[in-house]
């Protein structure tokens, strides 16, 4: 289904036998209202559809040159639709082949975000999801912090059918480091953090979460993103990777009908792979992220 | 890092007269706050068209631009009946949002506040779905000295509503604060559970729920648009509870909402302490917003 911007698009380059650089500016004004209505960021939007345009005048050169070999297919409105949904998925893409880093004897995932963005339950459905690939996880109750963190992790990981660490009274940093003593002896090989949510602006418990990393080195760190994000999400994704490093993103709550375009500023802005989709409440509820389906739900 | 509209503040001192350049960046500056592009296309429009007359440079613009947003902001609907002392005992406040807002976090907050004014508070623990939620109440039940009225695991949260009023009422109790599942409103099975089970509060007390507040995330998009028309639709909303504010979203998607849904913005959370809870003041948003 496309947005009105896409057919607004489409109309504005109607009757129009070929792209040129007049044409497209009409046309990409129209695709910008339906990035902004999707929630991409202001700036990323503007990078992209510079990026777009210069592409779409590309194509019209190539395709003048060889007018003579070549005949269009496709309306110029379709073709410059095309050429943004194309580097919609460039953008997202690529699809790793292996979402998650393993490591013997154990790997560690660290999840990590701001308040109410899915980080337990997601912890809980990639520990269900490793557990079907035959794999030993084990979820660590490292949020100390929120009213019955620790019971929700507990609950969910019984659910699941995987331990759970939590050691009342320890602050996180000390708790995760247990519990990867608790791995080893458990033979667990794969230890997922489940950390409280936090601002990015929250010096201390951002120092936090250095300090978790610090002394545990994981080979995975999940920002915990939520699909309904606005324009603000760029600026705590990047204070979170310029101050973690992260290796990846989830994107949860993709279920509901928020467009996701903060998926786009997010990739745009720190370079790191989206890995995992969230779809819904259920613990089986998490999907390997592939950029198509996005691609088109942002562009509407 | 400077904010956009220090950037902009400097931009605009480089250059006194008001041109497309400086609209452009003006734009920006508004979409970044979530105004989003419809309402920030119209304010902008009607800034534009103001006469020329009216002058003031661009500090006069400013001040104009955050007239209008102050204007959609309060020019929309009733102001919500009081919080307290409204009549009826006792009051009947139900909670409402998608996923993650901060629902049952407020709830503790409101329960504090009403516990400070030395009102007896009863919880309701209506999600009776996600894993310890329940649990999670009961710790701001504790923390507030509220009762907790809930139900057994999987319990249809109809029947604990139903029950936490009924129970308010023989205690006497002057409010009760029903908590809710978190449901995406493209669920229409959980719309009409949550339809259901504000019926069962007028149930057990005729007019209840007093006040249906949709707790909104200040970090959402546009979607919370969305959510604002469908809750509404389904439920009537007295109000819009912003959460989250302490961070650096501006929360901007509330001018849209007053501006479309014409709902008002009762309270803003500040925080996750019990304390952290403001009410509302649309002009202090509005200079943050513009800040
Ligand atoms: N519909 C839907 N709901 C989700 C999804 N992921 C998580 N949720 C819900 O979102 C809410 C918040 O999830 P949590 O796992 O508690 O979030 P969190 O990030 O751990 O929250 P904090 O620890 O407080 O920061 C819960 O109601 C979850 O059931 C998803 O993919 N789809
Ligand atoms: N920084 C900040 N965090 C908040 C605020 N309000 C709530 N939170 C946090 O957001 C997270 C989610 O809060 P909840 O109260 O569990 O949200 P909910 O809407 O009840 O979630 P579900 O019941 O799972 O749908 C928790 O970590 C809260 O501490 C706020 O105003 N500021
Ligand atoms: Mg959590
Ligand atoms: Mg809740």
């Amino acid at each position: 289904i496309l947005s009105k911007g896409f057919n607004n698009a489409k109309a504005a380059l109607t009757g129009h036998a070929v792209l040129t650089p007049q044409n497209i500016d009409d046309a990409v004004r129209e695709i910008r209202v339906s990035l902004l209505e999707a929630d991409v960021e202001v700036g990323v939007s503007r990078v992209f559809l510079d990026r777009v345009k210069e592409r779409a005048i590309g194509e019209v050169v190539t395709l003048e040159t060889k007018s003579g070999a070549k005949k269009l297919t496709t309306t110029p409105g379709e073709h410059f639709v095309l050429i943004c949904h194309n580097e919609i998925e460039k953008l997202l893409g690529p699809v790793e082949e292996a979402p998650i880093v393993f490591r013997r004897p154990y790997t560690i995932i660290m999840m990590v975000g701001l308040q109410g963005t899915g980080k337990t339950t997601t912890a809980a459905k990639l520990a269900s999801y490793l557990k079907a690939d035959g794999r030993r996880p084990m979820l660590v109750a490292a949020d100390i912090y929120r009213p019955a963190a620790v019971e929700q992790l507990q609950q969910l990981g019984l659910r699941v059918g995987v331990p759970v660490y939590a050691a009342p009274g320890l602050a996180p940093e000390q708790l995760c480091q247990d519990a990867l003593r608790e791995a080893k002896k458990k033979k667990r090989d794969v230890v997922i953090f489940d950390t409280a949510g936090r601002l990015a602006i929250d010096d201390v418990l951002m120092t936090e979460l250095e300090e978790i990393k610090r002394r545990t080195r994981p080979d995975n760190t999940f920002l915990v993103c939520d699909a309904m994000a606005g324009q603000d999400t760029v600026r705590t994704a990047s204070e979170f990777n310029r101050r973690l490093d992260i290796t990846g993103f989830i994107l949860t709550k993709i279920d509901g009908d928020a467009r996701g375009g903060a998926a786009l500023s997010i990739k745009e802005v720190t370079g790191k792979p989206i890995k995992f989709l969230g779809v819904g409440e259920g613990l089986d509820r998490l999907e390997p992220f592939r950029p198509e389906g996005l691609a088109s739900r942002i562009l509407g | 890092r400077a904010s956009l509209w220090g950037r902009l503040k400097e931009l605009i001192e480089r250059k006194p007269t008001i041109d497309a350049a400086l609209y452009g960046q003006l734009e920006e500056a508004l979409l970044s706050a979530d105004l989003g592009v419809s309402l920030v296309g119209r304010l902008l429009k009607d800034i534009r068209a103001r006469p020329a007359t009216s002058g003031g440079g661009i500090d006069g613009v400013r001040t104009a631009l955050k007239a209008k947003v102050l204007e959609a902001l309060n020019a929309t609907g009733a102001d919500d009946a009081p919080l307290f002392d409204s009549g009826a005992t006792p009051t009947v406040i139900l909670f409402v949002g998608v996923n993650g807002v901060g629902k049952t976090t407020t709830i503790g907050k409101i329960a504090a506040l009403c516990r400070a004014r030395q009102k007896s508070v009863v919880l309701a623990a209506g999600d009776t779905f996600r894993a310890a939620a329940v649990e999670q109440l009961a710790v701001w039940a504790e923390r507030t000295g509220s009762a907790l009225i809930r139900g057994e695991t999987g319990a249809d949260p109809a029947s604990v509503i139903f029950n936490a009023v009924n129970h308010a009422k023989e205690a006497h109790a002057d409010i009760v604060l029903a908590d809710t599942a978190g449901r995406l409103h493209t669920k229409s099975d959980l719309m009409d559970e949550i339809k259901k089970v504000k019926r069962a509060a007028g149930k057990a007390r005729s007019g209840a729920p007093d006040h249906t507040w949709l707790v909104v995330d200040a970090t959402t998009g546009q979607n919370a648009l969305q959510q604002a028309r469908e809750f509404h639709q389904a439920l009537g909303l007295s109000g819009v509870i912003l959460t989250k504010l302490d961070g650096t979203a501006k929360g901007g998607v509330v001018v849209a909402i007053a501006d479309a849904v014409k709902l008002k913005v009762r309270f803003v959370g500040v925080g996750e302490k019990p304390d952290d809870l403001r009410p509302f003041v649309a002009t202090s948003f509005v200079d943050a917003l513009f800040a």
